[in-house]
């Protein structure tokens, strides 16, 4: 129920073969590979997928798309965020006074996550994501997006849409390449970002900012490259003391480790609680299913 | 069961005339969203709606629609539209008049400035929950963001990308310039 169904003959395989990726944009801080989403068994499969490469300080700028994300971290550590649409801020540092004037507004946040080798981030439809690499081992990150899923209420080609700078569409590229229907739809592929298309007077009066921010949120006055960027003196955000980015990896797993001993321990001191809570299961469905034989729905609770 | 289901649903409900909006500016407009949370039968449908009006001058921030499309039809007056894809393309620069229809596509990018006073529209919305996420405002995803994501994402200097995420202090709707 969460997948659209293939289309007729789309999956009759007479061989499979095995992917690259088979496109490559390069960036100031990193590069991001795409496998060709009009692949045969992709497009079987729906789904549309992509390596990032972010090297040491590279943020990749926030950007969301038409349909769910799965990332699994292939190697290296970082922070990333989400901006879920509505949700409260969280964290907030104390406003500073300035003499004569009133208390300046300081940033406050969502929840910035810290990520390490072998997590899977799991990002929704429509819900704004970054991330960035603030050690030195180069971060990759293998993203698939779910292209048939019904949360895409588009088509099955994959969009990002960037929210800063004028970096060029990564699955657009094919539909260039390919002179396909999808380039036309989108009336090219020049690069920008989801609010490059208003109007200078439209921006200026929805930020309440003067033109120069709007040409640097339209992409004008930046020259950096793709949609990975260096943050040359370090990304500071703001986290709460318990977060521990640079724990040792060891040390973590350890943690993880102890967990699942006392998990274990505690399931084996109590043995017999168990066999009874089962027998006591048990029962209690038979007396259900005699007594209430029409009545499934009740069973679930 | 089934009578106390399906022969007793609800099967109508108002938000032209609502008195309690979702979102209510006295200078700049109204905003009311009907989804299956208050309307239990659009979930069969898998369909919401809003009903919007918005003053002279007044402004909808550039916002997207998260998890539907959105067709959207003018009631009274007229507004500027502008429709952003996600090249940056705007595929829609223009006015819509009282009777015209604009299909919003999922995740595209809108903003819309009332021309008229008693501008207002009805948008049917094709997922019965809908979410929409606001681009600029008090409650929007470039606030939400860190101040330093902000300025490096956007070449911003600090105080530029702090401007950025705080000038505005409103919701959806901005008030034209002179009132604010």
């Amino acid at each position: 129920t969460f997948r659209q169904q293939p289309q007729q003959n789309e999956c009759q395989f007479q061989r499979l073969n095995a992917l690259e990726p088979d496109n490559s944009v390069k960036s100031e801080a990193g590069t991001i590979e795409t496998w060709n989403p009009n692949n045969d068994q992709l497009r079987c499969a729906g789904v549309a997928l992509s390596r990032c490469t972010i090297q040491r300080n590279g943020l990749r700028r926030p950007f969301y798309t038409n349909a769910p994300q799965e990332i699994y971290i292939q190697q290296g550590r970082g922070i990333f965020g989400l901006i879920f649409p509505g949700c409260r801020e969280t964290y907030e540092e104390p406003q500073e006074q300035e003499q004569g004037q009133g208390p300046r507004p300081q940033d406050r946040h969502q929840k910035v996550e810290h990520f390490r080798e072998g997590d899977i981030i799991a990002v929704p439809t429509g819900v704004p994501f970054w991330m960035y690499n603030n050690e030195q081992t180069p971060v990759i990150a293998i993203t698939l997006i779910d292209t048939t899923n019904l949360d895409n209420q588009l088509d099955q080609i994959p969009r990002r849409f960037y929210l800063s700078g004028n970096q060029e569409q990564e699955f657009l590229q094919y539909q260039q390449k390919e002179g396909g229907q999808g380039q036309q739809q989108e009336g090219g592929n020049e690069g920008g970002n989801v609010l490059s298309g208003f109007n200078d007077e439209f921006l200026e009066e929805a930020f309440s900012v003067d033109r120069e921010i709007v040409r640097n949120i339209k992409g004008k006055n930046d020259d950096r490259e793709g949609s990975i960027v260096e943050v040359k003196e370090g990304l500071k955000v703001i986290s709460p003391p318990t977060l521990r980015p640079r724990q040792g990896r060891e040390e973590e797993e350890e943690e993880e480790e102890e967990e699942e001993e006392r998990r274990g321990d505690r399931r084996r001191h109590r043995p017999h609680h168990h066999e009874e809570e089962e027998e006591e299961e048990e029962w209690s469905h038979q007396v259900r299913r005699v007594r209430r034989p029409h009545h499934h729905r009740e069973d679930r609770n | 069961g089934l009578e106390e289901t399906l022969c007793t649903l609800k099967l109508r409900h108002n938000i032209g005339q609502s008195t309690s909006p979702d979102a209510y500016n006295p200078q700049a407009g109204r905003l009311k969203t009907l989804t299956s949370l208050d309307f239990p039968i659009l979930r069969w449908l898998g369909l919401a709606a809003e009903h919007g009006s918005i003053y002279k001058n007044a402004m909808f921030v550039p916002y997207y629609n998260v998890n539907a499309n959105s067709i959207l039809y003018v009631l009274n007056g007229s507004a500027w539209f502008q429709v952003v894809d996600c090249s940056g393309n705007a595929v829609f620069n223009g006015e819509l008049n009282e009777g015209q229809v604009l299909t919003i596509p999922q995740n595209y990018a809108v903003a819309i400035k009332s021309l008229d006073d008693n501008f207002s529209y009805v948008a049917f919305k094709t997922n019965d929950i809908p979410q929409i996420a606001a681009l600029a405002g008090l409650t929007s995803s470039i606030r939400a963001l860190p101040l330093d994501v902000v300025a490096h994402a956007f070449n911003l200097d600090r105080d530029q990308a702090r401007q950025l995420k705080n000038n505005n202090p409103y919701k959806f709707l901005v008030p034209p310039p002179q009132s604010q």
